[in-house]
């Protein structure tokens, strides 16, 4: 069988070395095939393509041996030329099948390529475990390429599933997955005849499934962008990801602001810039205000009342720890709750989870306490303002209990402030200040929030990460998002805070010349 | 210690075993095969459709600044210019080229009626404008066959009715 | 402190969308080659 695949290729691959060749000659082939039932999407279909995809892989190789200067079969130092003429023509059998293919295979396009692409996916997972540090993405690059160019601009009507189609092989790659691929992986991820199509057809249907290969990628980087050394390949793919957020930020915005929550999961803490990229987005149809306007009053802008979308999956977190359910009661029935007196703790890995993550604190569960507790609060005070405008037999029919949420929820912020170590506290101080976005009400509530804590602190080692959270995020390069900036204006400026005259304000020279710098380029 | 850098993050590398070495590794040898610009280019072998055998010294390959869409847009709208966007429409078909010339042409105020497979650019403003056509003397660009031979002209045509659902 | 994200090779005050002519992500090199297009078959 394996001999008559090669010979069948071999006769498609003369028909497409003839420029000439017409498409009747392709379709004829393609008839041919669905005769000898070579394209039924069962096991035999699946060999068939396995087979091809080797041999086209196999000869692209064996013509970079040959290529290589000098005729050695080692692979030269530099870079070599590969052949693509067995990659390209093996694309085009496969675009010629899904367009020639007769009806009852056409109609489920997308479920015919879905089985071609898992019987790639396999071929390379299998390929990159065997050859390891030898295995050579690029023939594989050249396939996604060719069928991202061809496929993706056929017929909107199938486009939809074709690209989820894709999403979903690259998501069955992703780096941590097959690490050797990353690199291809990353530039075919965001290829601009993938990318776009995917944030821009059926109104945002493409949306998770990007998402999607975005945590994958964030994920794959995280333990190595934690440490200050980065590893040059690291460093590259660092810097090819931010490429791809500036992208993302440009043109789409909305995007990266809808789903900041979950970014912001996996990103670590130390990707400083990286997280500013993705929380500096805001929707294209909003202006914002600049924040160092005079007397600039937030309050009082449209935007500031209204809640961000969030298509995270804010609660899971906390679903996942069985905390949710203890949250809602604590913020209904605050008295007499143990609730805050071991919630320092419960946000803890367990130790042998630790060991593994690196980390002592469960980062995910942070975030999503700080913005479901946040979302409530918010909701809350909505109600609120809807009571105190309502007529009063509406305001007898609001449970009493709901109205204390709002103190409640500071309350618990309060307690975490103090009870938390350092870097539990650090850990907290993030997940508010990844609230600080556009102006939307969460925007306008955290804001709130970080500067209560600041004037309510009784230690002043808090007053000071409050800072250095702040501060932190203004001293790398640009973007930085509006609200951490408006909000460490009122800090400085507000004397309700009398920032300038903590002590650790003055604590060294150099200290005092970063506040004034970052003072003066911010006000 | 307040901080991101710092040593509130236990190292990651001791304790997170073989996998995040292996990856490193692994990134490390991808690294020394990165995506060249080259594995992305397709080589543009236009294939005429109708080949015309020219002489050794006529270009044997399009110009590339046909696909320059600078050029389409600096074309002009005079007859000859017109006609190239014409030429490019209707010869060069399924290329950039053609969504090029379409693209000026449009443009240019011209539609493409897609029953008549036609183009139409209003000559006066129409008499009758309503949500499902209009109504008025256009321009078209068409291919006629008279006795004294054929060829593309641009002819008047009055008391035409452009339904838009024929509206490309 | 991050990079200077204006060294990256994109255009990030440019009117046009960005992805039409991005190349990859390993360089500040614009895409070659005809960008995207769709042609409506219609024009067939």
């Amino acid at each position: 069988k394996d001999k008559k695949v090669a010979i069948l290729f071999s006769e498609w691959c003369q028909m497409c070395d003839h420029l000439s060749a017409s498409d009747v000659a392709y379709s004829r082939f393609v008839t041919q095939l669905q005769q000898d039932g070579l394209l039924n999407g069962d096991d035999i279909s699946e060999r068939f393509f396995r087979i091809l995809t080797e041999l086209a892989v196999t000869h692209s190789l064996v013509s970079e041996q040959i290529v290589a200067p000098g005729g050695s079969s080692q692979q030269s130092p530099q870079l070599p030329q590969i052949s693509y003429f067995s990659i390209d023509s093996y694309a085009k059998l496969v675009v010629m099948m899904l367009k020639y293919s007769p009806l009852e295979i056409s109609s489920n396009k997308g479920n015919i390529l879905s089985k071609i692409l898992s019987v790639t996916v396999r071929t390379i997972q299998k390929e990159a475990e065997e050859k390891k540090a030898s295995f050579n993405p690029r023939p594989y690059f050249r396939l996604f390429i060719n069928w991202l160019y061809d496929l993706t601009t056929s017929d909107a009507h199938h486009e939809f599933q074709v690209l989820s189609a894709f999403a979903n092989a690259f998501h069955l790659l992703q780096p941590l997955r097959v690490p050797a691929w990353s690199f291809a992986w990353l530039e075919l991820v965001s290829h601009r005849s993938f990318m776009p199509k995917l944030l821009t057809c059926n109104l945002q249907k493409g949306w998770p499934l990007f998402q999607r290969l975005l945590v994958d990628l964030f994920k794959f980087m995280e333990p190595y962008l934690r440490n200050a050394e980065i590893p040059d390949p690291v460093n590259i793919l660092y810097k090819g990801t931010m490429r791809v957020l500036l992208v993302l930020l440009h043109d789409f915005p909305e995007f990266l602001c809808d789903y900041h929550f979950s970014f912001c999961d996996v990103i670590p803490a130390s990707c400083i810039q990286m997280r500013n990229v993705i929380l500096s987005a805001f929707p294209r149809n909003m202006r914002l205000p600049d924040p160092s306007t005079p007397n600039l009053k937030i309050d009082l802008l449209a935007e500031i009342s209204i809640a961000p979308r969030i298509m995270s999956d804010v609660d899971s977190a906390l679903k996942s720890k069985q905390l949710k359910t203890e949250v809602d009661e604590y913020l209904k029935r605050p008295e007499g709750s143990s609730f805050l007196s071991d919630l320092n703790k419960k946000l803890l890995m367990p130790q042998n989870e630790a060991a593994v993550a690196g980390m002592h604190y469960n980062v995910p569960l942070i975030n999503s306490l700080v913005l479901y507790v946040g979302i409530q609060a918010v909701q809350q005070l909505q109600l609120n303002k809807a009571i105190a405008s309502a007529s009063v037999q509406q305001i007898n029919h609001t449970p009493l209990m709901d109205i204390f949420q709002i103190e409640t929820a500071t309350e618990m912020f309060k307690n975490l402030v103090t009870s938390l170590d350092t870097e539990g506290r650090y850990l907290l101080l993030n997940a508010i200040a990844n609230q600080l976005r556009y102006p939307n009400n969460h925007t306008h509530y955290f804001s709130f929030i970080i500067l209560y804590l600041f004037a309510e602190a009784t230690q002043e080692i808090v007053q000071e990460q409050i800072t250095r959270v702040l501060l932190e995020r203004l001293i790398v390069n640009r973007p930085h998002p509006w609200g951490l900036l408006v909000t460490f204006i009122e800090l400085i400026k507000n004397p309700r805070y009398n920032f300038w005259n903590r002590p650790f304000t003055h604590c060294a020279p150099e200290m005092e010349r970063l506040f004034e710098s970052v003072s003066r380029s911010c006000a | 210690d307040l901080g991101a850098i710092g040593d509130n993050l236990t190292g990651t590398s001791a304790s997170s075993g073989h996998d995040q070495l292996y990856n490193l590794q692994m990134l490390e040898a991808a690294f020394h095969r990165l995506p060249q610009p080259k594995d992305s280019e397709r080589a543009k072998n236009y294939v005429p459709r109708h080949p015309a055998v020219t002489p050794a010294s006529y270009p044997q390959i399009q110009a590339p600044i046909v696909s320059n869409p600078t050029f389409w847009e600096r074309i002009g709208s005079d007859t000859l210019a017109t006609d190239m966007l014409f030429f490019a429409f209707y010869y060069q078909q399924n290329t950039y080229q053609q969504y090029l010339a379409a693209r000026e042409l449009k443009k240019q105020s011209w539609r493409f009626h897609r029953r008549y497979n036609t183009w139409f650019q209003r000559h006066v403003e129409p008499q009758v404008t309503t949500d499902e056509y209009e109504r008025g003397s256009y321009v078209y660009f068409d291919f006629h066959v008279t006795e004294d031979g054929s060829g593309w002209c641009q002819r008047i045509k009055n008391d035409f009715t452009f339904e838009y659902n024929y509206l490309e | 402190l991050g990079i200077d994200l204006t060294t990256l090779g994109l255009n990030l005050n440019s009117p046009d969308n960005l992805y039409k002519t991005f190349g990859s992500p390993w360089s500040n090199e614009p895409a070659k080659g005809d960008p995207d297009f769709h042609i409506p078959a219609c024009y067939f």
